[in-house]
């Protein structure tokens, strides 16, 4: 069990699929 | 079965250079030599707790703040161990067009230690524009580089940063495709990659989908954003829901939030460091099985997640959440955007009802310091008692949960679980993650 209060749970998905569709942003500095 | 992993938090030791100076090569060894000294003190002291392999971190050698140019004496030709077997420390010859004292001394540590050493330094490629059309101006590329050299002092794998961070692109080429680098050791087979890569597929979850590495050696230069992109939770989170061990060694800076580095394994965080106070940074080792073996999560894409409206919008790094607050010590209640719907069951003590949590969902592109699809869910803690504090950096809690479940319907099989606590700290083997997605703790 938890010791301490909670500050955050997440379930962080990343969807690379998607990355495709949307393509990358180009590069800048 | 077993060997042990360390990483060392470095400080790199800069001195007073002014960013975009260019200096000589003697100057660059002599700015680079404290940072060789911090290595093989730490390499020493690592094997003399019987560490099998050290990391140290991304820019560890000569930090941040140089240009393109004023990056190069920092530089060293790199050859490809792959193409042909070279040991730096017992034969340092010269390699056109630069020297290799940094490579030989990595290597010397290496082998006067009998250890596996992983570390991060510039690699320059001469080339010519009339043979190779992609050659820039400046004849050479110039890569962002993990190197590993074995116990013996062979340099056995170099690996090119992939996914360049922001600034990196004026300093630093991108491969034209991406690398994947694994070598076999007596106690399983290891990947690198270097920080940013870890937001992508390429290479870093191939790495682990059909490569198959046991294990990643990941220099990095991490600075923290709350709540989701703290080094020591999003790292262990990746280790977590890969199913690998993970050996992440950060830069130590706190003035620029620098902090966290660790050594996680497949099932939960082994040994990590985080203190901001600290002006130097740490050793940490720990025991990781040598051939992991994660348990298989089916994500089954849940139905019926009840009332799902979403109740106000605030941002998180950049990206507009939908949000529900919390309103009852102990309740059920849910929230979607887009097609990701999010619910969570909890019980909060009875003292602690003034502090503002919700739970949060977002299912879209995230475009702020790169770009990559999210779909996330998360029960937080909001920074103020307003609404659109909730996603806003908070490190300090009350709030005591009996228990809570978060539960999510995703579209991707490629979910990290991560539970942070009071104190920014990360929790370590006091949740469960199983399928449904389903995240819970009592």
């Amino acid at each position: 069990s938890l010791q301490k209060p909670l500050l955050t749970a997440a379930m962080f998905g990343r969807w690379y699929e998607m990355d495709q569709l949307f393509g990358q942003r180009p590069k800048t500095t | 079965d077993t060997f042990i992993g360390a990483i060392y938090a470095h400080t790199p030791v800069i001195g007073s250079r002014e960013t975009g100076k260019i200096i000589t090569r003697e100057q660059a060894l002599e700015a680079v030599k404290p940072n060789l000294a911090v290595y093989e003190e730490q390499t020493r002291i690592a094997k003399s707790q019987n560490a099998d392999i050290i990391v140290f971190p991304e820019y560890g050698l000569y930090g941040f703040g140089t240009t393109r140019d004023s990056v190069v004496p920092y530089m060293e030709y790199i050859p490809d161990p792959q193409s042909e077997s070279w040991n730096p420390c017992l034969d340092p010859r010269q390699s056109k067009p630069t020297d290799n004292v940094i490579l030989k001394t990595l290597s010397c540590i290496a082998k006067n230690s009998s250890i596996y050493l992983v570390a991060n330094l510039g690699d320059y490629q001469y080339c010519e524009p009339a043979q190779d059309p992609e050659c820039p101006d400046d004849k050479r590329y110039q890569y962002n580089t993990n190197v590993v050299f074995d116990p013996q002092g062979a340099l056995i794998a170099r690996y090119h940063k992939q996914k360049l961070f922001m600034s990196e692109i004026v300093r630093y080429d991108v491969p034209t495709s991406p690398e994947y680098i694994t070598f076999n050791t007596p106690f399983g087979k290891f990947g690198t990659f270097v920080c940013f890569d870890i937001l992508f597929k390429e290479p870093a979850v191939d790495l682990v989908t059909e490569y198959k590495v046991n294990h990643i050696l990941f220099p990095t230069a991490w600075m923290n954003v709350y709540p989701f992109f703290s080094a020591v939770s999003f790292h262990s989170a990746w280790a977590y829901g890969m199913g690998v061990n993970f050996l992440s060694a950060n830069i130590h800076r706190p003035r620029n939030r620098n902090v966290g580095s660790g050594v996680y394994g497949y099932n939960g965080i082994k040994e990590y460091t985080m203190d901001h106070e600290a002006p130097n940074g740490e050793l940490k080792l720990a025991t990781l099985e040598s051939r992991p073996s994660p348990k298989t999560i089916q994500h089954t894409k849940l139905e019926n997640l009840g009332n799902t409206s979403r109740e106000f919008v605030s941002d998180l790094f950049g990206d507009k959440f939908n949000f529900v607050s919390l309103k009852e010590y102990e309740g059920t209640i849910s929230v979607c955007h887009n097609a990701v719907c999010c619910s969570a069951t909890y019980k909060r003590t009875g003292n602690s009802h003034n502090e503002l949590y919700a739970i949060g969902a977002f299912d879209g592109l995230h475009t702020k310091e790169g770009t990559y699809y999210l779909q996330i869910c998360t029960l937080l803690k909001c920074a103020t008692d307003e609404p659109e504090s909730c996603g806003s950096k908070v490190t300090d809690s009350k709030t005591i949960f009996e228990h809570f479940t978060l539960k999510g319907n995703f579209s991707t099989q490629h979910i990290f679980p991560m539970v942070v606590l009071d104190k920014a700290e990360p929790s370590i083997n006091d949740w469960e993650y199983s399928d449904g997605p389903t995240l819970s703790s009592n």
